[in-house]
């Protein structure tokens, strides 16, 4: 199964990630 | 004699077609995979294989929703207590799972593998970031993220998939929008805004419920019923448009930047999405033909806001089947 997000943003939107991560639910995505 | 030998023959010989084509089949694709190795090592990055359209209707031509289901009512019966163990230990040690962190750790409390696929986790496990204005909604993995352009998504990184085909038709708005605007620019509302997105996939192991993201608000739901092929980083790396041929759930609505969209997409083993708030959706049914899709606003004359949703507050969860 599968989540995805689009949405829509500042330009100075960051996401704090990298491709491949492990990643757990609570835990930051991206900030502006 | 000879008309036994025949007939050893003619029963054979599908069983030995099978063999050669599968093991011919598989040894092919570990050399690809041993040739890409290689290059990768050299530094020298290689292009997605992409399925061909007869590969792709091939797998399309299984009958992954039947299955799914058949998975899931298998999974749904009641299992003897003394075999509880033995089973959800396998699945443990297959997947990896984390047991420490469940609410409920003894195994013999889950009545049925997919009681045990719903696990709930304990409250201190998985603190929500405040500093940060998004949050991951589940676990998993992160397939791909950035900015979504010309109109195209990333699966993965270099295979793409249609934003219309995702989303599907904008009618769940009645803001007009200029007719020459492409679908990407009709979703952003505030200028000098941009269109992102990210890609979480959930394996097999992990916690499969998920949770909102930020603080908006979810104005409308829509079905897509579909296939249900495999999601998993190696089939979403060889099916173009993987995600817009399963099934999925699609809720749209709008946070402090304007446009917000989560869409839960369902796969072979978990083919079934529920949402907490919205008791009436039901997939992976077989009332719901694939290639449409069942709309819901969840804004009326009394509540023109939505359904409001919390950062990390709980939204839904998959199921087995």
């Amino acid at each position: 199964s599968t989540i995805v997000l689009i949405f829509e943003a500042p330009k100075d939107f960051c996401f704090n990630l990298k491709a491949g991560q492990k990643i757990h639910f609570g835990e930051a995505m991206g900030s502006l | 004699l000879r008309a036994a030998s025949t007939g050893v023959m003619v029963r054979l010989r599908p069983l030995y077609f099978l063999v050669a084509s599968g093991g011919g089949y598989t040894g092919y694709r570990q050399y690809e995979k041993y040739k890409d190795h290689q290059l990768e090592r050299q530094g020298i990055e290689v292009p997605p294989k992409l399925a061909k359209p007869l590969e792709v209707a091939l797998y399309k031509s299984v009958p992954t929703r039947l299955l799914s289901r058949a998975w899931g009512r298998l999974n749904q019966v009641e299992l003897p207590t003394w075999l509880r163990k033995p089973i959800y230990s396998l699945y443990i040690w297959t997947f990896g799972v984390n047991m420490k962190e469940a609410a409920v750790e003894d195994l013999h409390q889950y009545r049925n593998l997919s009681e045990f696929f719903r696990r709930k986790l304990k409250p201190q496990a998985r603190p929500v970031c405040d500093s940060h204005s998004m949050i991951s909604p589940s676990d998993g993995k992160i397939l791909h993220f950035g900015r979504v352009k010309n109109c195209e998504v990333e699966q993965v990184k270099g295979v793409t998939y249609s934003l219309e085909s995702f989303l599907g038709p904008r009618t769940w708005t009645d803001r007009k929008s200029s007719l020459s605007s492409s679908f990407q620019e009709q979703l952003v509302r505030k200028k000098g805004n941009e269109l992102y997105h990210c890609v979480i996939y959930l394996a097999p192991g992990d916690y499969h419920c998920f949770h909102s993201p930020t603080d908006w608000s979810v104005y409308h739901r829509r079905h897509f019923p579909g296939s249900l092929m495999s999601v998993n980083p190696g089939i979403a790396r060889w099916i173009k448009e993987l995600f817009c041929y399963n099934e999925r759930v699609v809720l749209t609505g709008g946070w402090q930047h304007g446009f917000f969209s989560l869409t839960a997409v369902g796969a072979t083993n978990v083919g079934s999405i529920r949402i907490y708030f919205d008791r009436d959706l039901q997939t992976n049914s077989p009332r719901y033909s694939k290639g449409s899709h069942n709309d819901v606003s969840y804004i009326s004359g009394r509540n023109q806001d939505g359904i409001a949703l919390r950062k990390g507050e709980q939204l839904g969860e998959f199921n087995l089947g």
